[in-house]
């Protein structure tokens, strides 16, 4: 048991090893990727593709594009929700995404 | 037994952290197939109509969307400079960043939640490099579950 | 009063972060309470004109 259980942990430790490596090529691939300026460029949606994303028509789709950083903060007060906004780098854009 | 419990709780803590680990990279591979997707839809449509969208009617990458009935009032107080904006809301509402977007868009081939057509799956595969096409396929047949051994 | 902290303007990496937001907006007895108040409130006397 002991000689079986040493065994699995090594191979346990291989497969963890090699997780964590690719993990940090992916984080390293996506960033390489969105900080490609061509990628930068070719890098959105537009306002009919999150119409169809969130498919009902009664709703309202309310953009935020924040500076890296921003701090969101959601609290719970008793009447009602409270959504802050706090940027440190740069102004924030928020904008309704128009109806069709 | 001593030795071999403290082996039993070792192996416990490796598994933990190896489902965790593999569920991080399922989801960098996702978002790097739906970005890949995105850019290539993107130049695509851009080629055909000769011509980039006119600047107002797209959203560029980062962003995050709040989603709410029509219904909903909303009061908004913003900072002159709008670097800082408070928001209250009367009813429910939801938050989804622009991975969720893309997810919802088709950008990841179906991939998120397991269910990809072989020429999906094909498409996914040529978005990513040689050593995650085993992940690939593993997640378009559902969520990784067994543990890649090496070697 | 509960509150969630979490930093946008970012792309990529994370994992869903908003999951645990919604499921408090959308939970929350808040919500219910709010629709038993708006359905209970007695209808506000309309002003004489």
């Amino acid at each position: 048991r002991h000689r079986d259980l040493q065994k699995e942990v090594s191979h346990l430790t291989e497969a963890e090893d090699k997780l964590d490596e690719l993990i940090t090529k992916c984080n390293l691939q996506l960033r390489l990727l969105t900080e490609d300026s061509q990628n930068k460029k070719l890098g959105y949606v537009k306002c009919q593709d999150l119409r169809k994303s969130f498919d009902s028509p009664d709703q309202l789709v309310m953009v935020i594009r924040a500076p890296p950083e921003t701090q969101m903060q959601v609290s719970e007060p008793s009447e009602g929700y409270q959504v802050s906004l706090k940027s440190t780098r740069g102004p924030i854009d928020v904008f309704l995404c128009p109806d069709d | 037994a001593q030795e071999c419990q403290n082996l039993e709780v070792e192996r416990q803590k490796r598994l933990e952290r190896i489902k965790q680990k593999q569920s991080q990279l399922q989801e960098l591979i996702l978002q790097q197939i739906a970005f890949k997707n995105l850019v290539q839809r993107n130049r695509q449509s851009e080629q055909q109509t000769n011509r980039p969208p006119p600047p107002n009617s797209v959203i560029h990458l980062p962003f995050i969307i709040v989603n709410t009935s029509k219904k909903t009032v909303i009061d908004c107080s913003i900072s002159n400079d709008k670097f800082e904006y408070l928001f209250n809301f009367d009813s429910m509402f939801e938050i989804h960043d622009d991975i969720e977007v893309l997810k919802r868009m088709g950008m990841a081939c179906g991939l998120e939640v397991g269910k990809c057509s072989p020429e999906d799956l094909k498409t996914a595969r040529g978005l990513v490099p040689k050593a995650l096409e085993p992940y690939v396929t593993e997640m378009a047949q559902g969520p990784i579950n067994n543990v890649y051994i090496t070697g | 009063r509960s509150r969630m902290l979490v930093s946008i303007g970012e792309s990529f990496g994370t994992t869903n972060k908003f999951q645990k937001i919604n499921q408090m907006v959308n939970s929350s007895d808040w919500s219910s309470f709010k629709r038993t108040l708006d359905l209970g409130s007695a209808p506000k006397p309309l002003k004489r004109l």
